[in-house]
């Protein structure tokens, strides 16, 4: 299974619709201070189910909603899809018949969020139910935020245990 | 579910034993088990660089304490392999001479993983197959490039 | 006390909304006071880097948020000046452009006040008027070394 | 007033006698990750009278003291000295007449500290009062730790007033 493609639209900077393709295994973002590079990292994080507006370093879960820039207005909602490639069909269970996975999340201005799952609508523990077993997840271990690549060795030992529990 | 535990605790300090001296050209690192009841004990870390004696993982540098963290969420990696890595800027308190060994770390990985990493550093953007820019010609609003090396350097110095 | 927290607070706050925009190329800041009674009333920092309009200081990126911090260091000192200041590493998160800008601040302060700076970064390197390695040729022991600009660099590449 | 010069013995990795003298106004410290940078920064904190073990990156106030490396055995105290010139008589009241102005503190296994002012024995309070008024002292906003630049910007209003407060 891979990330093949990462589709935003009025989430935090990226007001425009945007697709990012993922063609290679090792993908490099770069760009100047305070370009949106960090809020990718957030957008793949929020899709997975991510529910704490801190830990997108917001107040509430509507910051996640382009609120405006000097020469835009604020937008009404906040979307993000991850297509993955299953062709090799590590997602088991139902979905191992599918080629192509799609995992969307879409929010509104009165904080509520509606999750698809191939287009089709369903709920955020369906998300979390797909990723069961592969590591991935929205504080998983696979996601390394800024700043924080030290906070693992910063962890006290019971949390360090938990950490360990997760992955396993 | 106490036996589950001790495997994994075993396994995960296996592959930290190969791989901290393989990045850090020596030294040796371990989990440890803190408390006598492995139903609830905690976990601790323990690191070692090469040449030195430290008793606490807390007494490590800036950069040391980095790489550590790197050979550890690597373990994971190797317990439970997620079919991607995003990593956002773990580079920047390496010198060049680590951000080498970082490098080698990641292609290694890459055989069997996909890596998305973001970084500002020159060494680590030699390291990609393919490059993203994103970028705010439009003050707040980001949009996506795609960029070559030598545009991706001038970027960084937008 | 009242008064005299009031006039801390407007002193700095004057300074910050100065330094703010000089560093970032427009932009403002400022120091917002966080309840009703100044007796006990809280400091909250207000930043908007140039064509954003984010509302909490929270949402800037790790770049913006160490050059904010630093426009607020500087200010405190042209509060009460200290005789010198330390920074480590201060410029790790930043980009090229913003690693020239925060020379060009340390610079201009380096007038009335001395520095003391640790860095990787080249260019951070280039502004100093002397030069010192520290290097534990002996594992574990350090040492301090007089370099010159090609030594440190490739120093910091040992 | 203008920090002349640093010496160390036997803190942290500075096993040897170092001193590290100060000619310019822009001083640049450069070497490998681990070589001893930052435990420079240390050394002045800890000279200046910090008291927690925590905040010097140890757990007991003698992890200070050189605890060993494959070569060497650990030693039995540490030591640091700050060396001040003060022709410009910036620090004031009974010691304006003194245009040298050194603070030592040593430490032993038993973890006693001692301070010593221009080479006399003096208490923990005297050391901290020479430098009341300048802005310095062991968690002044002028010596900013790694990876703390932005603890300032993530502190909650009312440390940031406190904060204030300490520096007028
Ligand atoms: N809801 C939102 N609407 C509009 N802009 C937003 C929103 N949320 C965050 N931003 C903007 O996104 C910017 C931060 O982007 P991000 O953290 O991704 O930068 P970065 O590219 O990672 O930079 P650095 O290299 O400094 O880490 C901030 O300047 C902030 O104003
Ligand atoms: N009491 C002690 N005795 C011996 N060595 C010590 C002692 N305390 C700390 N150290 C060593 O000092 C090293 C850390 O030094 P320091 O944090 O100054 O590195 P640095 O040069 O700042 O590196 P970086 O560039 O990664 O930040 C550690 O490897 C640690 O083992
Ligand atoms: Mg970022
Ligand atoms: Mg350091």
């Amino acid at each position: 299974m891979r990330l093949s493609r990462i589709k935003l639209a009025g989430f935090k900077s990226f007001v425009d619709p945007t697709t990012i393709e993922l063609n290679t295994d090792l993908s490099c973002v770069v760009g100047p201070n305070g370009c949106g590079k960090s809020n990718v990292i957030d957008a793949v994080r929020w899709v997975m189910g991510e529910s704490s507006a801190k830990q997108l370093r917001g107040e509430s879960m509507t910051d996640v909603i382009f609120n405006g820039s000097t020469t835009r207005k604020p937008v009404g909602q906040a979307s993000v899809e991850l297509v993955f490639d299953n062709s090799d069909g590590t997602l088991g269970g139902e979905y191992a018949a599918f080629t192509e996975i799609s995992i969307k999340r879409v929010v509104n201005r009165e904080s509520q969020s509606t999750y698809y799952l191939n287009g089709v609508r369903c709920r955020r523990r369906d998300i979390t139910h797909i990723f069961l077993g592969t590591g991935l997840g929205p504080r998983s271990y696979a996601i390394i935020e800024q700043g924080m690549i030290s906070r693992l060795i910063d962890a006290k030992p019971d949390e360090l245990r938990k950490y360990l529990e997760e992955t396993a | 579910t106490r036996d589950r535990f001790k495997e994994t605790f075993n396994t995960v300090n296996g592959y930290l034993s190969e791989l901290f001296p393989s990045i850090f050209n020596g030294g040796r690192a371990s989990l440890e088990l803190v408390g006598d009841n492995i139903l609830d004990a905690g976990v601790a870390i323990m690191a070692q660089p090469p040449g030195k004696k430290n008793s606490t993982i807390h007494m490590l540098s800036g950069g040391e304490k980095a790489l550590t963290a790197l050979a550890l969420v690597f373990s994971l990696f190797k317990l439970t392999p997620a079919p991607f890595c995003m990593l956002d800027e773990v580079d920047a308190p390496l010198d060049d001479t680590n951000v080498g060994r970082y490098c080698g770390l990641v292609k290694e990985m890459s055989k069997s993983l996909q890596f998305i990493y973001i970084t500002h550093n020159k060494i680590s953007m030699e390291m990609a197959d393919h490059m993203m820019g994103v970028t705010m010609k439009e003050p707040g609003a980001s949009r996506i490039v795609s960029v070559n090396i030598n545009e991706a350097v001038e970027m960084a110095e937008e």
